[in-house]
């Protein structure tokens, strides 16, 4: 059990590695993780406790 | 959108096109907003409405609005071009960002983020009653739910869902007539039971490779089992174990593209999809959406390690019961895609237990035809259809776009082992 370098799982199969993976593949390059918000964004916030919908052209 | 190019579009113009997106806040959430575009049709405002959930787990659906079956793709120097084959030309077609956290869907609350498909599917469902409330004209629409990849989890979850609310007489009934999953992951077991075969088959691996990578197979099919469908250490180890197959097949496979066995991926790169980041960060595409500052987040690692637990359920165990009721389930799967590939996918639809599975399985395979040359092969049986699509990867809408199309038109107007869906507008243009 002490012996942690012999453990069959490679660190490619980790979720981790294999999101960044996905993602390189793919040539995007995310700015942010994941879209939640911050104490600072609150200001993004402001008028989205209603509906939004724009008809765009 | 600014920059649309509309002269390939004969005689409709951007004007006429209703074209929207925007938030809709999700009821049961604890403070998240979902993102999403909906297109009407570019044929009848009485085309069934349409969505499409991309897979990931976490990427955005703008993926597939841009490089599959949406109305537009993006040009290098940033403008849209008409794709003449988008399924709103069949459909009112929407995209959503899902689950929240990925694409332009955020929430404040960290405790929005999901782990699992029921999370995932309450808040599709509140997503469509927020929908429908703001565009009751479309309430009586068929309504279809498609997708692609990891999607195979999503969509069966949000189907039941769906059914579930309907028959509970909860919120706006929503006029649910069908499903269809594209290369998805839906049964794990015997998924992941298929990818040596098919590595095999296909001269990636072999055999002394099959017989060896096969050794693990027992290992990881106890762990899915264990898992079941709502399983949750059991979920994670099965996940580690069952990726391991995968990854040996890949060592010995090389550089193969494993979304698509005919390419190669060049350096780490296998497509190149970076022009949708490009677009949705231009400003003035971001003022046309009204997103304000809100980021882009193409695809989230976050949203995909939150999943974890949900990868090995599985998610075929609801399907049946929609079968009995009625709802039509098509899947179809590229036939060069290793990842979601035809076998392990035509496998489980063989496998599932439902009244019709006999029939199902005895029934004929036939071609499936587009402009007199086969696109695929079909085998159908009442409300269920399995199609393999010839010349395709993972992205069938992208490989193949002409087929795609006519594999939507026919199977929503119930005519998927007949010809074109529309022969009467065929006489009439001869």
């Amino acid at each position: 059990p002490d012996d942690h370098h012999h453990l069959p799982l490679p660190r490619s199969t980790f979720p981790s590695v294999q999101a960044g993976k996905l993602i390189r593949e793919l040539n995007l390059f995310p700015a942010k993780d994941v879209n939640v918000l911050r104490d600072g964004d609150a200001g993004l916030l402001d008028g989205r406790n209603r509906i939004v919908e724009k008809r765009f052209r | 959108f600014p920059n649309v190019v509309d002269d390939e579009f004969g005689g409709v113009s951007v004007e006429d096109l209703g074209h929207h997106a925007g938030y809709y806040k999700i009821a049961n959430s604890h403070a998240a907003r979902m993102f999403y575009f909906f297109f009407e049709s570019r044929n009848s405002k009485k085309d069934p409405v349409v969505i499409w959930l991309t897979g990931g787990p976490g990427c955005s659906s703008e993926l597939a609005m841009f490089y599959e079956n949406g109305p537009f793709t993006i040009a290098d120097n940033m403008s849209l071009v008409w794709n003449p084959y988008g399924w709103d030309k069949a459909s009112n077609l929407l995209y959503v960002d899902q689950p929240i956290g990925t694409g332009f869907s955020f929430s404040s609350d960290i405790r929005d983020i999901r782990h699992n498909e029921q999370g995932v599917s309450n808040d599709l469902y509140d997503f469509l009653q927020a929908f429908f409330s703001e565009h009751p004209e479309f309430v009586n629409n068929e309504f279809y739910i498609t997708g692609e990849s990891y999607a195979g989890h999503y969509i069966p979850a949000f189907a039941a869902r769906v059914h579930q609310g309907n028959k509970a007489k909860e919120g706006i009934h929503i006029n649910l007539k069908g499903f269809a999953i594209g290369n998805g992951l839906t049964d794990p077991a015997i998924q992941y039971g298929a990818y040596t075969d098919y590595a095999l088959d296909m001269g990636l691996i072999k055999q002394s490779d099959y017989n060896r990578i096969n050794k693990v197979l027992p290992v990881c099919e106890m762990a899915i089992k264990l898992c079941g469908t709502d399983g949750t250490v059991s979920c994670m180890a099965s996940y580690f174990v069952c990726n391991s197959i995968f990854s040996s097949i890949m060592s010995r496979a090389g550089d193969i593209n494993y979304y698509d066995i005919r390419k190669k991926c060049e350096g780490s790169l296998c497509y190149d999809f970076s022009n949708l980041e490009k677009f949705l960060n231009l400003k003035s595409v971001r003022d046309s959406l009204g997103v304000g500052d809100i980021s882009f987040v193409s695809c989230s690692p976050t949203v995909y390690q939150a999943m974890l637990m949900d990868w090995m359920r599985n998610l075929e165990a609801g399907i049946p019961a929609l079968l009995e009721d009625g709802i039509k389930l098509l899947v179809y799967a590229g036939e060069y895609d290793l990842i979601c590939n035809w076998l392990g996918n035509s496998r489980w639809v063989h496998a599932m237990e439902w009244s019709g599975q006999k029939d199902f399985v005895a029934s004929s395979e036939v071609p499936f035809e587009v402009d007199g040359s086969e696109a695929g092969v079909l085998r159908s049986h009442g409300p269920l259809a399995f199609l393999k699509v010839n010349n395709a990867g993972h992205m069938v809408p992208m490989d193949q776009p002409k087929a795609s199309l006519e594999m939507l038109k026919r199977w929503t107007h119930g005519k998927l082992s007949e010809g074109t869906a529309y022969p009467e507008k065929l006489v009439s243009e001869m």
